[in-house]
């Protein structure tokens, strides 16, 4: 699976991956 | 908690003995947010329970083009909601 990082300008770093599919919608 | 459209749970175990814990956050419902948005991707981001606030990483998190900016108070709120929980639980006798 791939990932993207983003580290904002303040330092903060955002890991983006994808959702599992089991965590979607779930109620 | 106020049904945002927006879900944020722990991307790490909580074992209260940092004050940094680790989010992830994920589109739900995505009728709910006005501004457009990424399909099935979560952000995983750090949140410090002592220095930051879910207002500043909302910020920021629109900053960098993960939601439109009128959904700011949303991924405020969502957050926000989900370090409350994490807060009280860590002040249960039993909750660590």
């Amino acid at each position: 699976s791939s990932l993207t990082q983003v580290v904002h300008s303040a330092g903060r770093r955002f890991i983006v991956s994808p959702v599992p599919e089991s965590r979607l919608r779930e109620s | 908690a106020e049904d945002t459209g927006l879900r944020v749970e722990l991307a790490e175990e909580d074992d209260c003995s940092n004050s940094s814990l680790a989010l992830r956050l994920w589109v739900e419902d995505p009728k709910k947010l006005k501004g457009k948005h990424k399909d099935n991707e979560a952000i995983e981001f750090s949140f410090n329970l002592e220095t930051d606030t879910p207002e500043e990483v909302a910020y920021e998190m629109v900053k960098s083009g993960f939601f439109h900016e009128s959904d700011s108070k949303a991924v405020a709120k969502s957050i926000r909601d989900r370090v409350s929980l994490i807060k009280k639980t860590r002040e249960k006798p039993a909750g660590c």
